[in-house]
């Protein structure tokens, strides 16, 4: 499993469309002053990833996510971040759990529910699923899409290859794969040492997930 | 499984001995199962001998010593259940010039197989990224990205030097 | 007493606005009461706008932003009641090299009439003190002292700029 | 009040005596590779003011600050700190409360009691009054000694001009001075950014220490 690319779209300062490439191996080092939105691009990350408390985020609530403006430029009303993975076990499993999905939903199409969005895409979600499905999307063999996004409204939904998912989709994907918001691969700034100065249990429990 | 936690135990605190010579240029590190609690759960302890100095918790290290030992426990258990990628945010920091030298090297290593994402203000750090990309705010409060790359350079702007400031 | 408490808020207040301004190279930094609690007393919120972004509160500021607005509200207390000397032990590690320069002018300033002791890896800090210690440890686990003072160079041994290393 | 010197012996990974003069303002840097001692030297200018707590030293008791040993020196009985002020009129209130200490301890010297020693000198801390008075402790007009030792037995004591003295005394002399173990004026590693962080009461009672 590589790293292909980062797409960010109106998270934290980054309100213009911005995007990183990466080989898949070797060493990128992200640079520039103080305050300019490098940590802002790990936040990002770990958020797609299925991030859920605000506090990791750095923001009082959820919603500090999405780009709230400056003095020159009006706050937006959406926040999406999209990592594009290549493995081709991973894009094959991806493609049978929107299958599944699809499935789904057109046998409960009759019975739309109101459950929570992150929980199960309801019929409309299926519409939906249909609507901002990212033309640019042209995905390459062995390629696959994870995506979220986060609506002024509150609503947030989670996307795999552009189509609406449930978060559990996204974590079943990822489970053998060492791949989640807290893994021990992201260090954020200044949280090296917690590693060590954790409680004994907690240091457990990292060995444990690596396990 | 409690098989599978000794084995990955194990294993990960061989690979925490090497990582923690090479990050030192010496000494030894190493993880020690406490004593079990009430629930019968046994807390990890972790005890650190930097080269020439006395065996010690962990956490009576100095400041760049803890930051050095951290990264071993993290490149251990990387080697044991590698990830896709890996990303350090200002983990160089307290660290000084030998340690950031020893530091990258292991990283530089490590690399061939992982994608790493290190964000760094230290120039010793970014000298060794084949890959730079410079974040700047020229219009305040909007991030852009500048990419520098060292060997052939992408961009025509001299502000991307800058950005890496 | 509650005036003596509101009359150094206010102080302090005046000298943060400007500490803030100064280490940021512009903007301003706030202290504001907060809702009282359940026992009557107010306890303190602290806001920040970095030049040219949005007010807010300081704990959505970047790394070194936070450790730049912390050394401002540090100087500001500072102003109000001085003491007679400040120990800063790698302040400097989160911040990038404009905001390391504002830092060092403002502290050379103060020094004056307080006598600043700064431990710090960053050469452009070592750079602005006029004696220097290098602390060694070339018998592990002792701690030596070799003093390099820049004007006069007080110790033949070569090691001594080794240390500052 | 001018800070003149620092002297550690003992003191953590200072086995031997160790002299830091300062010249009472200007900027003075302590550099050295990581792990070296700089850090100590700050934990030993907060052990001398009065820190009692051992989690701030950096220890997991307080016996940890005294010399532990290396591969080739054994652990030493004995940490010693002291701080050399200028200040004139510091310098006559401390005379003033050795004699006040001095009258108290020849009233009680019939009464000696077990009292824990960082309360009260007892009568044999009269007698060692005159034990280990440092010959070096030539002050010069103006000046005042301010030490802290601590013995491998646990005992502790507080020395004034290299007489034993009780923690207490060395509070009030501090009192309007802004100079204490926890004082915002000492930032130690990695905690600049606590100012901030610190719970909203918690800032009130930095800004009223202050006033
Ligand atoms: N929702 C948001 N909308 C706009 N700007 C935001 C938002 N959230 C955070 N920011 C801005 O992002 C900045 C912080 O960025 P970040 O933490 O990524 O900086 P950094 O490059 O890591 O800096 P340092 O080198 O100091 O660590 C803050 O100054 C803040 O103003
Ligand atoms: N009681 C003691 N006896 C001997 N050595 C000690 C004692 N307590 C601490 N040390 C040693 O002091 C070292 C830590 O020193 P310190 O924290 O001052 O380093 P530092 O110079 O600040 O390094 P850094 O740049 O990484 O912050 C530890 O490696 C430890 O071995
Ligand atoms: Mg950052
Ligand atoms: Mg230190």
């Amino acid at each position: 499993l590589k790293l292909r690319k980062v797409d960010l779209l109106g998270f934290k300062s980054f309100c213009e469309r911005t995007t990183l490439t990466f080989s898949g191996n070797g060493v990128t080092c992200i640079v520039g002053p103080n305050g300019c939105g490098k940590s802002n691009i790990v936040d990002a990350i770990s958020w797609v990833l299925g991030e859920q408390s605000h506090k990791s985020l750095r923001a009082e609530r959820m919603a500090d996510c999405i780009f709230n403006g400056t003095q020159k430029r009006p706050p937006m009303g959406l926040a999406e971040v999209s990592l594009t993975l290549v493995d081709p076990e991973l894009a094959a499993a991806a493609e049978k759990v929107l299958a599944a999905t699809d499935a789904e939903a057109a046998a409960t199409a009759g019975e739309a529910s109101a459950a929570d969005p992150d929980e199960s895409p309801s019929a409309t979600d299926a519409a939906k699923r249909k609507g901002p499905v990212r033309h640019h999307l042209h995905l390459k063999p062995g390629e696959l899409v994870i995506g979220r996004r986060l609506y002024r409204s509150g609503q947030s939904e989670y996307l795999i290859n552009g189509r609406v998912a449930r978060l559990r989709d996204i974590q079943e994907l990822f489970m053998g794969v060492g791949l989640g918001p807290n893994s021990y691969a992201i260090i954020e700034q200044g949280r090296i040492g917690q590693i060590l100065s954790s409680k004994p249990l907690e240091r457990r429990a990292i060995i444990e997930e690596a396990a | 499984s409690r098989q599978k936690f000794e084995q990955a135990f194990r294993t990960i605190n061989e690979h925490f001995a090497q990582a923690f010579a090479t990050l030192f240029g010496g000494g030894t590190g190493e993880m020690r199962l406490a004593e079990p609690d009430s629930a019968g759960e046994c807390g990890i302890d972790i005890v650190a001998q930097p080269p020439g100095k006395r065996l010690q918790n962990v956490l009576l290290l100095s400041g760049g010593e803890k930051a050095l030992a951290a990264l071993a426990l993290l490149i251990a258990i990387f080697r044991y259940q590698p990830s896709p990628f890996c990303i350090l945010d200002e983990v160089d920091a307290p660290l000084d010039e030998a340690n950031i030298g020893r530091f990258t090297r292991l990283i530089a290593e490590m690399s061939d197989k992982t994608q790493f994402i290190i964000v760094t203000h230290n120039r010793r750090t970014m000298e060794m990224a084949p890959v730079l990309y410079g974040v700047t705010m020229q219009e305040p409060g909007v991030s852009k990205l500048v990419s520098v790359r060292w060997e052939q350079p992408q961009t025509s702007e001299p502000a991307a030097a800058q950005a890496a400031a």
